[in-house]
């Protein structure tokens, strides 16, 4: 069973077409093994993106380096399924 | 078996097999009017059962559900297994259930990727694709939701097979899209196409794999904004309306835009509420709310549909 521990998503709000592109470019690197759950279109749209705990420096400096703003929407992916398989347990019994 | 839906609880998230055998107890207890069909199976084989409600009489015209077509949205199928229960229990007692199944037929598939959805319960949450393997290839899976003969290849979807949004070697070449793609084909009397998602509160119509407005623009925009509304009403859960390029962001071949350009004019997606925190992992307590305030929604699309034949 694949775990999430330090998983993170991202919330980014791009503020310009130049930044849609850097974000789309991001997209492309797959060393990075990024999960895009709302994939960069136009700056009026916000980007998700779930982060695996080993690629988290790498993009929190891409972003900051672009001076792209973003916000952190889930603190750690792992946590919730752990909430949510907990859940599915008492509602076995 | 238990043979009934009664002790079955919907708002919690369950297994395939759980589901499937509440599929079977519905159509057990209202065999009149719900039967369970095979319209095909999936690449590990695993059957895609499709609930059909119908009142009888042959060559209806009939509207097409289906939710989960990205296995880790797990409210999708919770939320169609609820609508199920909701069609069944109130036809006879509510007069716009009774009215539309007087009229249409509806199919339902419940769990579109069978084995996604398997997939995510045992080994990876996140897991969104099917799970057809290619020789040569590390990565499993093709994501069905860019699979469709709609522009097939176009802006974005991938052609990397890594990557979540991998469109596959050819359109139709997940079995999962050709069953949809056939059944519908050969019922050929399918009005509405109704796919069900999760994420980010959206009601969207084509296109997709292009940013221009369908012929039926003005239309499918009214309804979807009346849906909307609908869906509102009983929660207050904000639902943004249009095109899939003008509110989420351009990606080819997608379910919607095929079943469009093949003629079905009300074909309309759903992503349904994720508390703007949680994305599809949406807490077990909150799929009864969402599946009542989608139901508002798809009453509304559907009686349009009922009201207004072509």
């Amino acid at each position: 069973m694949e775990t999430f521990s330090g998983d993170q998503v991202l919330r980014i709000r791009a503020s310009s077409d130049d930044q849609i592109d850097k974000l789309q470019l991001l997209e492309t690197l797959e060393h990075l093994q990024l999960d895009f759950w709302l994939h960069p279109s136009n700056p009026a749209l916000p980007v998700d993106i779930r982060v695996p705990f080993g690629s988290l420096q790498a993009v929190r400096a891409f972003l900051g380096y672009h001076d792209i703003k973003y916000s952190i929407l889930i603190e750690d992916v792992q946590g919730i399924l752990n909430e949510e398989k907990q859940e599915m347990i008492s509602n076995q019994r | 078996r238990e043979r009934s839906n009664s002790n079955f609880n919907y708002g919690a998230y369950h297994s395939l097999e759980s589901i499937y055998t509440a599929m079977d107890d519905l159509a057990a207890e209202y065999h009149g009017l719900v039967s369970k069909l095979q319209i095909g199976e999936s690449y590990e084989k695993r059957p895609l059962y499709v609930l059909k409600f119908s009142t009888g009489g042959p060559d209806r015209p009939a509207i097409w559900l289906d939710a989960g077509i990205h296995a880790r949205e797990w409210v999708t199928q919770a939320t169609a297994l609820w609508t199920a229960q909701k069609i069944a229990s109130e036809y006879g007692t509510d007069p716009s259930i009774t009215s539309l199944l007087d009229t249409m037929d509806i199919f339902l598939l419940v769990v579109t990727n069978p084995d996604g959805y398997v997939y995510s319960h045992t080994k990876n949450r996140m897991w969104r694709k099917t799970r057809s393997k290619a020789a040569g290839s590390f990565c499993v899976g093709v994501d069905p939701n860019r699979n469709w003969d709609a522009g097939f290849g176009g802006p974005g979807s991938s052609d990397q097979r890594c990557s979540d949004s991998y469109r596959g070697p050819h359109a139709n070449s997940e079995v999962e899209v050709k069953s949809i793609v056939d059944f519908i084909k050969n019922h050929g009397n399918i009005k509405a196409f109704l796919t069900i998602h999760s994420y980010s509160q959206l009601l969207m119509y084509p296109y997709g794999y292009k940013c221009t407005e369908p012929a039926d623009y003005r239309e499918l925009d009214t309804v979807g904004k009346a849906a909307a509304n609908a869906l509102t009403s009983l929660h207050g859960t904000s639902f943004k309306v249009g095109t899939i390029c003008s509110t989420i962001y351009q990606a080819s071949g997608g379910s919607i835009d095929w079943s469009y350009d093949f003629g079905i004019k009300y074909s309309f997606a759903f992503e349904l509420r994720d508390t703007g925190r949680y994305g599809f992992l949406l807490p077990a307590d909150q799929i009864i709310p969402t599946a009542e305030e989608t139901w508002l929604g798809l009453k509304s699309i559907m009686e349009h549909v009922r009201d207004h034949p072509y």
